[in-house]
């Protein structure tokens, strides 16, 4: 593993953990799209249903564990919580999901490596992480002022991703016959979803702002 | 097809 890959993978982690104590300290999901996390548990219970019979590492299995665990743990503090699910706003996040993932099964099943049922949920996990972050932006979009730790939460997503970016590049060029194209291109995909919001990040944090997305 | 590497990341 390369320190691209690492550094990608602790990112993705500290996203995670980032927005957990946001929603924690502050008894509050506000600006949080229920939607986007419930698409993430859909896909990392696909892509990860390979923890039931093959093992690559204690590493890899320890963070599908994590990330499976800490995207239920969103959804039972927005949906069950008892002062949290109070400041969730059904009617700001209105997302039609099944316009992401009816598409996204529909290219699994057309455009795969093996024709299994494993196979094509891992496939659909790949193409619907791609998109699974669009009812979080739409609803940041609507929030007039986005909260320092949901911004921050969206920034390490995004980053997560363009280090994996800079993973497959180390890789192409360190490991002779490495390739995989639905990934690669799935992922680059992904990030370039982020660019909008990395420019307005980044822009309000040199300004000393608060973030604010323009609609 | 060619066989694509085991799916060794996150």
């Amino acid at each position: 593993m390369n320190i691209f890959r690492f550094a990608g993978d602790m990112t993705h982690l500290l996203s995670i953990i980032v927005l957990l104590l946001k929603i924690n300290a502050t008894k509050s999901c506000a600006g949080v799209s229920l939607k986007t996390q419930e698409l993430y548990l859909l896909v990392f219970v696909t892509r990860y249903l390979d923890l039931l019979y093959s093992y690559i590492s204690l590493y890899n299995t320890f963070m599908k564990l994590f990330f499976i665990c800490s995207s239920g743990c969103v959804i039972w503090y927005i949906r069950e919580h008892k002062t949290v699910s109070q400041t969730y706003d059904s009617a700001q996040d209105t997302f039609r999901v099944l316009f992401l993932a009816c598409p996204c099964m529909i290219l699994a099943l057309t455009v795969n490596h093996d024709f299994t049922v494993t196979e094509v949920l891992w496939t659909f996990s790949i193409y619907l992480e791609a998109v699974a972050i669009l009812p979080q932006l739409v609803l940041l979009q609507r929030t007039k002022n986005v909260d320092t730790l949901t911004g921050n939460y969206v920034f390490l997503l995004g980053g997560y991703r363009a280090l994996y970016l800079l993973n497959w590049i180390y890789r192409i060029l360190t490991e002779p016959g490495y390739r995989q194209w639905i990934v690669w291109i799935s992922g680059t995909i992904q990030t370039a979803i982020y660019c909008d919001f990395f420019y307005y990040y980044i822009k309000s944090w040199r300004n000393n702002e608060r973030l604010s997305l323009p609609s | 097809y060619r066989e694509e590497p085991a799916h060794d990341e996150l």
